[in-house]
């Protein structure tokens, strides 16, 4: 059986506003190293991965392999009736119907208890391997996010191009063009606020706007964002959750005009 | 603006 429990019931409310609109149906893989989750969006273009580890949990337990096939708008409906600061528990039996979410307050003694039902869902798996990128930056979440979002207002493509004098995101729209340049920055006061640009052979991609502007919807789970780029490969965005837990995203570009 | 590729060819099926 499965029994996690969450100090904060935030980290699963902040992972599920992240990818609800991505990914509709998917399974929770849990299993003795944690709770996994890998699903492509409908079209295929974008592919989702989470990781909770064990230590994100106190205590977490599960003896066997078990996926919970959740319906995300479902989660939410329920994770709703769950306050930021609850402590969440998440239990399951080994070939469950249900998934048993229980919200404790810390501050009083209510205890709000749910079943959410379960669904069988085949999902396709994908092999993600180890990718050495060619260019890693490293960046506030909200400064990602800003940049994404002014893009967006001009064009539905944006063309990311790093080399030795920066990060330049660059697009092309009716009304006419727009670019932001990064260079590495160390601000000493707020280590947050830092830019890092790791940079092994220069890179140039483009992507639609649409996707990375969705998957900044994580920005709530982490003040840095780490973006990562190799040429003819897909793009990816990681966000730390805590401890070593992740949420990945992965994006295919586009090519030619 | 350009053709979008799908995900999937990048990474095998396990």
């Amino acid at each position: 059986m499965l029994e996690a429990r969450l100090e904060q019931a935030s980290i699963l409310k902040k992972v599920v506003d992240a990818i609800k609109d991505l990914v509709q149906d998917c399974n929770f893989d849990c299993n003795d190293s944690g709770i996994a989750l890998q699903a492509m969006d409908n079209s295929h273009v974008a592919l989702v991965s989470m990781m909770l580890k064990t230590e994100t949990f106190s205590p977490f337990r599960c003896d066997r392999n078990i996926a919970l096939g959740v319906n995300l708008t479902s989660l939410t409906k329920v994770l709703r009736a769950a306050q930021n600061e609850d402590i969440l528990t998440l239990k399951a039996e080994d070939a469950p119907d249900v998934l048993n979410l229980v919200f404790e307050s810390s501050e009083n003694d209510r205890i709000s208890e749910y079943d959410l039902k379960l669904m069988d869902i085949d999902q396709e798996h994908l092999g993600i391997p180890d990718t050495e990128y060619a260019a890693t930056i490293s960046m506030p979440s909200a400064e990602f996010k800003r940049i994404t979002t002014d893009l967006m207002a001009m064009s539905e493509s944006v063309n990311i191009e790093a080399s030795k004098d920066g990060v330049k995101f660059s697009c092309q729209g009716d009304i006419g063009n727009g670019s932001i340049t990064l260079r590495q920055h160390t601000n000493v006061d707020k280590p947050a606020e830092n830019i890092e640009i790791e940079l092994s052979e220069p890179v140039s991609l483009t992507f639609s706007l649409k996707y990375l502007v969705n998957f900044c919807k994580a920005s709530a789970l982490s003040s840095t964002v780490k973006i990562c780029l190799s040429n003819e490969v897909p793009l990816l965005v990681e966000y730390n959750i805590s401890a070593s837990s992740y949420l990945r995203f992965y994006l295919a570009p586009k090519i030619g005009d | 603006t350009g053709k979008q590729l799908k995900i999937c060819p990048y990474y095998a099926s396990r």
